[in-house]
């Protein structure tokens, strides 16, 4: 068995939790917020048997854009900051697979 | 070490945080919602020894009970939806049990 | 690669974030709390390389204060615990690192 952790953006997680549902996979999220942005994120939690992996990816890969975002002025503490980035790509998703010793259900 | 992730029902979720500290068991709680009702649940994580597993599972089968729920019309998208249920199991709980590396406290 | 999970004392958990965006590493974070003394705290996650583990851990001991904290009397409920301390030394930072299959960004 499998445990995906996916943070996605916040416009893409409604969609992205429906076609998880939809294909019988089970979800459950949780509120998060980015370390960089501030902004609000959604983090996904699914365990998965092995086969099912590739599954979860495809509709991970289906469902999240990701768009270009303004890096907000109280971030970069306004002009002085050249180092950092203008904009950045931020969504689509990042996933991360981690291995589970077991599953079981009450 | 092994960490527990556990999703329980919120009705559920404060008889089993007072069960994990009186046994001694340090235990977070995340607030989360369910994928396919929608509906707020608590995700607990523990990080334990090996020896303590099969105590936690013990707390959790005590402390959890499953009860039939009706599925909201909403979820269902009205009447229209024979393959989905009109009522399912709810809570218990599920249990993720993953392997650690190392726990350290600052 | 690994994946770092943090429990943090939510006084420290902006100066924390702040040091590892600087240090180039990408955090997430989420709310939690404490099941002994219920108090609001701050569960961190990093996607993190091998080689990376090591500044992450000098970060957190570098910005995680331990503190003194009473315990207050609703944890203890009235005069009659003397078995649950009236003190306890909280914050500072629980950590747990797990071992991850992968890391996939879309
Ligand atoms: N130090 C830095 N310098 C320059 N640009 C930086 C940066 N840190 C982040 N960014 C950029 O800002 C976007 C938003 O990051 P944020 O930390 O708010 O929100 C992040 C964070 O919550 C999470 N995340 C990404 N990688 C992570 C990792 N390795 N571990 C934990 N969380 C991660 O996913 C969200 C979206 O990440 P995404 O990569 O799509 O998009 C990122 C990335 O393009
Ligand atoms: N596609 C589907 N078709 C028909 N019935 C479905 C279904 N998805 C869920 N159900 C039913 O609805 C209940 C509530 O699911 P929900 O996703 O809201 O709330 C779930 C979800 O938050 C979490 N969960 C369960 N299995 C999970 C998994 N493998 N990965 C991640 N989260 C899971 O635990 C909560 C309770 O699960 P539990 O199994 O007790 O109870 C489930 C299950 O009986
Ligand atoms: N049964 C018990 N008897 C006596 N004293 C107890 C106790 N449970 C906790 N404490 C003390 O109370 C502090 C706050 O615990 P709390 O559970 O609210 O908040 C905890 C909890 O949210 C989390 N945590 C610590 N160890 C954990 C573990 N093994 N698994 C999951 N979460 C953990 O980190 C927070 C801070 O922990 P920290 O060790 O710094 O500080 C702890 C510890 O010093």
């Amino acid at each position: 068995s499998k445990l995906i952790i996916a943070i996605v953006h916040r416009d893409d997680s409604r969609r992205v939790v429906n076609a998880f549902q939809a294909s019988g996979l089970r979800v459950t999220e949780l509120g998060s917020q980015g370390g960089f942005l501030r902004a609000r994120n959604v983090t996904l939690m699914l365990g998965l048997e092995d086969e099912q992996v590739a599954k979860a990816m495809g509709i991970l890969e289906a469902n999240c854009r990701t768009r270009t975002e303004q890096v907000p002025v109280d971030v970069t503490g306004g002009l002085d900051a050249p180092w950092l980035p203008a904009e950045v790509t931020h969504g689509g998703a990042t996933i991360f697979v981690l291995p589970i010793d077991q599953i079981r259900r009450i």
